[in-house]
């Protein structure tokens, strides 16, 4: 919140749109504005009532640099736009940078996503640090509900509920890294770096940062689901796969290769198969091991086919892995199994488990 | 030794960016001090971030800085 817990102390709030983008049918503004609105009037009892004359609590506006209110904008990216906390006058207003693209979709920046989150402004929201939050600060296209429970409890902490509240079903905060029953959805190398996929949210290692860092999977690959089940490098190939359902996509660094998504199965894996586990690439023996429940699967990478043979037993194969795997990576001989809040540090050449740690321990917690 | 253009430019962005939403005072201020309260205010932008809190302006730092945003500052005055 702002300080004081600026808020409207009238429900019933008006606001009115003073000039339109050029980059947009006036009719998709309207539509943007008030389906941005209608996001925080879903969880409260609020309720914003057009105006096309006179001064409105919430006035908005498209306009570039100085537009006005000696707080310019800055030309093409960086800032998008701001708004003001409720109060008289220049409270409650609401500016967009019109020296940005805005658009419906992902292409350039979506002005229901921008809306949503400056109304939240308008309305006494300030801005969160939780990174799957619709207020934090930094802008990423995200489709599905806007709010995450961070935003509900923020809004709600100042109007109330809804008391006719539609089921909403608000995105979980960001996973926290030192939670002791943190548990992984996949883990994969990527030039050095080790990413940690976990529900919307991946995490990226690297030797000289201490400090994970935490994003969202679709700001930095808007195509990819929300949630991955599995991934591995081949660094021969310098290729990422990651595997979500059925579907696997491919990247080159951080760049989606073309051609993908493609089906699991093109791997050979039967039909009956509609997702993996985990998958981890054994550099000494070139081969993709694939985890599906029990089971296991082999791939060899240099022909491009699955080992005949497979699936085999996890627990007949790896001796001390009697359960299912979340995620694996491989590191100098030694395979890291993931399974809920435990990792097991496996040796390839003893056969055997011989260390268990928390799986958060690889995040330094 | 002067400070590569490089360096100087990023500098210059950060005092803005710190300027804009994390109350970094504006105006030239004794060396040392200016130094003292650049490194805080990186810090504590660095914190809302959960970056590395280090007062350094490394790259992670930088990179975000760059990033497209809302105009609202993360905290202190709202102007």
């Amino acid at each position: 919140h702002f300080p004081r817990h600026l808020k409207w102390q009238n429900n019933n709030v008006t606001f009115r749109i003073l000039n339109y983008t050029p980059d947009l049918k006036k009719s998709d503004v309207d539509r943007a504005i008030r389906s941005a609105l209608n996001v925080w009037s879903d969880v409260t009892p609020l309720t914003f009532k057009k105006l096309h004359k006179g001064n409105a609590d919430i006035m908005i506006s498209f306009g570039s640099k100085e537009h006005g209110d000696y707080n310019p904008f800055d030309g093409p990216n960086g800032l998008l736009a701001h708004a003001y906390p409720p109060g008289q006058g220049i409270g409650g207003d609401t500016h967009f940078d019109e020296d940005e693209h805005w658009t419906k979709d992902s292409s350039a920046y979506n002005l229901f996503v921008v809306a949503a989150h400056e109304l939240g402004h308008a309305l006494g929201m300030s801005h969160s640090t939780d990174v799957g939050a619709l207020m934090y600060p930094i802008y990423s296209y995200t489709t599905g509900y806007p709010l995450s429970e961070d935003d509900i409890e923020g809004i709600q902490a100042l109007y109330g509920p809804n008391p006719n509240s539609k089921k909403v079903k608000p995105r979980p905060d960001a996973p926290n890294k030192c939670d002791p029953t943190l548990s992984f959805d996949a883990a994969t190398e990527l030039r050095g770096e080790t990413i940690i996929f976990k529900d919307r949210f991946y995490w990226r290692l690297h030797p000289q940062m201490p400090e994970p860092e935490q994003t969202l999977i679709k700001s930095t690959w808007p195509s990819i689901p929300n949630r991955v089940d599995a991934a591995y490098e081949n660094p021969e190939k310098d290729r990422v796969i990651i595997f979500s359902g059925i579907r696997m996509w491919a990247l080159n660094g951080y760049d989606l290769v073309d051609g993908y998504p493609k089906y699991i199965h093109k791997l050979g894996l039967p039909k009956t198969i509609r997702k993996i586990d985990a998958a981890v690439y054994i550099r000494d023996t070139g081969k993709t091991l694939l985890f599906t429940d029990e089971d296991y699967w082999s791939y060899d990478e240099a022909t491009g086919t699955m080992d005949k043979g497979y699936p085999r037993s996890i627990e007949d194969d790896f001796p001390g892995m009697d359960d299912e795997v979340d995620a694996a990576v491989y590191h100098y001989g030694y395979l890291y199994f993931f399974h809920e809040h435990m990792q097991y540090e496996y040796s390839y050449n003893s056969r055997k488990v011989i260390r268990i740690m928390r799986t958060n321990s690889i995040l330094n917690c | 030794l002067p400070v590569p253009s490089g360096d100087k430019d990023n500098r210059l962005l950060a005092e803005k960016y710190l300027r804009r939403f994390y109350g970094f005072p504006a105006g030239l201020q004794g060396k040392q001090q200016a130094s003292g309260v650049f490194e805080t205010k990186i810090k504590e932008m660095q914190k809302f971030f959960k970056l590395e809190v280090t007062g350094n302006l490394d790259d992670n730092t930088l990179e975000l800085m760059k990033l497209a945003r809302c105009g609202v500052p993360d905290i202190g005055e709202y102007n």
